[in-house]
């Protein structure tokens, strides 16, 4: 006979109800036999005071002996059927859930779904510190951007200084101011080639 | 239809098992029994028969009660009468201990790791969007540094034809 | 018997949330 071990009620009760009711069976077996060697000593206490009594101790003790038997079979036969109904109906649990399993309900979880959470867990982790490498990939770079920016536009307003130089000597455009001091130049060079023919002609004359 | 308290069945279910065994134990069999004490004192065969169906009831019921006190069954067996209450819409079979306490933990850490997921995710979402904000202005800066880089070669370049030509001016100036 | 019955109970009733207190510790150390 399989033994059911009411592991549930045990959860809520924190005692099996079997050792419940063995427990309580024991105590009251107790009680009948304590009480009816009560019944015995009282009895043999009023034989005492009768003289010449022809009932023996050892009668009595049979006369006890009968009654506790079948008060013990009856015993037996009625605490069967209070154990039973003590088990069925007050320390069972029926078809319930315990608060403390109150999520099995909620989230009943198989096995597969549970291992596809946590692959999905570790997934979302791995692809977080990946997120996050490149972050800092990104902001290296930004950062770099910046660097390499200051630079070059200190290159432009290098150039942008020397324009400035061009403009701040009075010409508007370096390139102009070139091309006049070319023309300049030329014309100054004529004009001292002149000089220098004039002065031949003068000398020679 | 009235669901009784699980206190009051037991109270009921005791005094039902007390009455039917002082029943079984009968002042006819018990004088049965001591049929020659009976003969010879029969009231005190009364009396001490009263006083045992008397005490073996108060020794029983002192006996439930102090297993009522030392478990506290009353306040025990009235929240199990509220869960029952509470949990009897319950239709299919309710879940119990599969044995393989791994899997029956799952359902209890499940929420918890549903919530790290849903976290995760939106931890995840924000960064790919953070990150996504971060390549777009790298891409700006890029594009930003290209553009200073042309604009510088155009200055280079404008300065390189300025030098050549004022290479060819020295060298004409310089012409015997 | 009785006494193992009684002690899978007990735990089957405590050990679960006591897990979940670690597993909820974890997961917040994770996250920090």
């Amino acid at each position: 006979m399989s033994v059911d071990p009411m592991t549930y009620e045990a959860q809520f009760f924190g005692f099996t109800p079997q050792m419940c009711m063995l427990r309580i069976c024991i105590a009251f077996q107790d009680y009948l036999f304590e009480v009816m060697q009560a019944v015995e000593w009282v009895i043999l206490k009023n034989l005492d005071g009768i003289p010449d009594c022809e009932i023996s101790p050892v009668q009595i003790h049979r006369c006890t002996e009968k009654f506790l038997s079948f008060m013990k079979g009856c015993f037996d036969n009625l605490f069967g059927k209070m154990e039973q109904l003590f088990l069925q109906l007050i320390l069972c649990i029926p078809n319930i859930l315990l608060p403390e399993d109150k999520y099995k309900e909620i989230h009943p979880y198989s096995e597969e779904e549970f291992q596809h959470l946590q692959k999905e867990i570790d997934q979302l982790q791995e692809k977080y510190k990946t997120e996050l490498y490149t972050k800092q990939t990104l902001l290296a770079e930004l950062e770099e951007q910046k660097i390499v920016q200051a630079k070059l536009k200190q290159t432009l307003a290098l150039f942008a200084e020397l324009q400035n130089v061009g403009r701040d000597h009075g010409t508007s455009d370096f390139r102009e101011s070139l091309v006049s001091l070319v023309q300049n130049s030329r014309k100054l060079y004529n004009i001292t080639d002149d000089v220098e023919k004039e002065s031949k002609r003068l000398k020679i004359s | 239809g009235a669901t009784v308290s699980r206190v009051k069945l037991l109270d009921t279910i005791v005094d039902t098992f007390l009455q039917k065994l002082v029943a079984a134990g009968s002042y006819q069999r018990f004088t049965d029994c001591y049929k020659h004490f009976y003969r010879l004192q029969p009231e005190m065969t009364q009396r001490i028969y009263d006083k045992f169906i008397t005490q073996l009831q108060t020794s029983i019921r002192e006996e439930v009660s102090e297993i009522k006190e030392e478990g506290n069954l009353e306040a025990v067996l009235n929240a199990l009468d509220k869960i029952v209450e509470e949990g009897k819409a319950q239709k299919e079979p309710a879940w119990r201990p599969s044995g393989i306490p791994e899997m029956d933990l799952h359902s209890t850490i499940a929420p918890y790791f549903l919530q790290q997921r849903d976290t995760l995710q939106r931890c995840v979402q924000k960064q790919e969007a953070e990150n996504r904000q971060l390549a777009d202005a790298i891409l700006a800066g890029r594009k930003q540094v290209e553009e200073l880089q042309l604009q510088i070669q155009a200055r280079q370049e404008a300065w390189q034809a300025l030098h050549r030509e004022q290479r060819e001016l020295l060298a004409v100036l310089r012409e015997p | 018997f009785d006494e193992i019955i009684v002690d899978i109970a007990t735990k089957r009733k405590q050990y679960p949330r006591k897990i979940l207190e670690c597993v909820i510790k974890t997961i917040k150390a994770k996250q920090e």
